[in-house]
């Protein structure tokens, strides 16, 4: 597993935005 | 609901007001914490003990060899054109006077440029710094180098004006460097109100007479530790998210405001995890660090032991601005990473506190800041800040419950919300 990504696409950006919206 | 929970547990539960009455109950009993000092070493102790009585993991202490410098006795009197007693407070690092003192006539600068100006009358006098208040970063560069500069155009000692905000007669210590090749002076803070007074009278043409004794020493390097506690990740537990503050302070007041706030939001923060029984997936570090004061020594040292990990350090953060009314984070990192901590900071909607700035503030974490790693600042209300800073006045009254409870808040939720994410925050 990379351990932390050097870039991220919309697609994942809009997934990341769900999970942390998921904390609220 | 996680960040509704750490909120209202923080804020209006059971856990309110703790970091603070944490706080009140350290400073009260250990009092400021120089670096080298006996109180700096107790307080390590007790927060050793604090930590693993708390129930956090992997609490452990960290060797760090720390500089040792002790103030003394110090006075300073104007003889000419009266007897006036000033308050003065001896710069970190400082060598003092002679037993008898340094009797010198001041020579009066706004500036460096105008010092430089005036280099022809230097030689053999006090230089009296009365540079206007401009900024922390800007202004303090003449607390900074004020002794070097004036020992170049052959000073004997220098008398700085407080880097403050604002003043009741307080003066404000603070570090201050040497430059090898340069002769080693005296060096001091006076108060904003004599250095303005003598400023008056040497526009007058009054010729100025001062008197100073510093018994100020500088002892070799000590041991200290930097103070560390867990709580493990569940997933990736070589990953971490480092929250940290320091522990020392100088050698006046408590403490309480730089960096006590800051060290003990850190460990509530931990404690509020902890208590709603979280356990992100990738570990939350807490850093107390030591010997920030003198340059971030103990931040230095730990980053030079674990910067071979640094590929696993997702956030460092760092509260070291005070601890009053949050208005956001300041955070560093890439454009993509400040799009997922804006989304982090909107879950502290119900605290109405979601701004992402720029320029990460921290001594102790611009080591991996520059190394590449995302760092985040805590950013609040600093009006009163440098009113307080490095003066007699920094002590538990100047601190507020309520207004720990909610940046102890936002540093829980940011810390926990980043350390649970499937991954970590990117770089380029």
């Amino acid at each position: 597993k990379a351990i932390f990504k050097d870039d991220i696409s919309q697609e994942t950006f809009q997934k990341i935005k769900e999970e942390i919206a998921s904390y609220g | 609901d996680i960040a509704k929970a750490i909120i209202d547990l923080a804020v209006y539960g059971k856990s309110q007001n703790r970091s603070y009455d944490r706080l009140g109950l350290l400073v009260d009993t250990v009092g400021p914490r120089l670096s080298g000092s006996k109180n700096l070493e107790n307080a390590i102790q007790i927060m050793y003990q604090n930590l693993q009585q708390n129930g956090l993991e992997n609490v452990h202490l960290e060797p760090v060899k720390i500089p040792h410098w002790e103030r003394g006795e110090e006075s300073a009197m104007m003889l000419v054109p009266r007897v006036h007693k000033m308050a003065i407070l001896g710069l970190g690092s400082s060598i003092g006077t002679p037993p008898e003192g340094i009797m010198a006539e001041a020579l009066v600068v706004t500036s460096f440029d105008e010092l430089r100006r005036k280099a022809p009358e230097a030689r053999g006098k006090i230089v009296v710094y009365n540079q206007p208040y401009i900024s922390y970063p800007v202004t303090v560069q003449y607390r900074v180098r004020g002794a070097v500069e004036a020992a170049k155009v052959g000073a004997v000692a220098s008398l700085i004006r407080s880097v403050a905000s604002f003043s009741i007669y307080s003066p404000h210590t603070g570090f201050q460097e040497y430059q090898d090749g340069v002769p080693k002076i005296p060096t001091a803070c006076i108060t904003v109100e004599d250095a303005e007074m003598i400023a008056r009278m040497a526009s007058r043409g009054n010729r100025i007479v001062i008197h100073l004794k510093m018994d100020a020493k500088n002892y070799p390097d000590t041991s200290s530790f930097n103070t560390v506690a867990e709580i493990t990740g569940s997933k990736y537990p070589e990953q971490v998210v480092l929250v940290s503050g320091h522990l020392d302070s100088w050698d006046v007041g408590q403490g309480a405001m730089d960096d006590g706030g800051g060290a003990f939001i850190s460990w509530e923060a931990l404690s509020l995890i902890k208590d709603l029984g979280l356990r992100p997936k990738r570990t939350v570090r807490l850093v107390l660090w030591t010997a920030e004061e003198q340059g971030g020594i103990g931040a230095s040292q730990y980053f030079q032991l674990h910067k071979v990990n640094s590929s696993n350090y997702s956030l460092v953060m760092e509260s070291d601005s005070g601890t009053f009314l949050p208005t956001g984070i300041q955070f560093s990192g890439s454009e993509k990473a400040r799009a997922i901590m804006k989304e982090v900071m909107s879950l502290l909607k119900p605290l109405n506190i979601t701004q992402v700035f720029s320029g990460t503030e921290g001594t102790d974490i611009n080591f991996w800041i520059q190394a590449g790693v995302p760092g985040a600042s805590l950013c609040d209300d600093l009006s009163t800040y440098f009113a307080f800073h490095h003066s007699h006045g920094d002590t538990m009254t100047v601190m507020d419950p309520k207004k720990m409870n909610i940046a102890a808040a936002v540093w829980a939720v940011v810390s926990y919300v980043v350390a649970d994410m499937e991954e970590m925050l990117p770089r380029t």
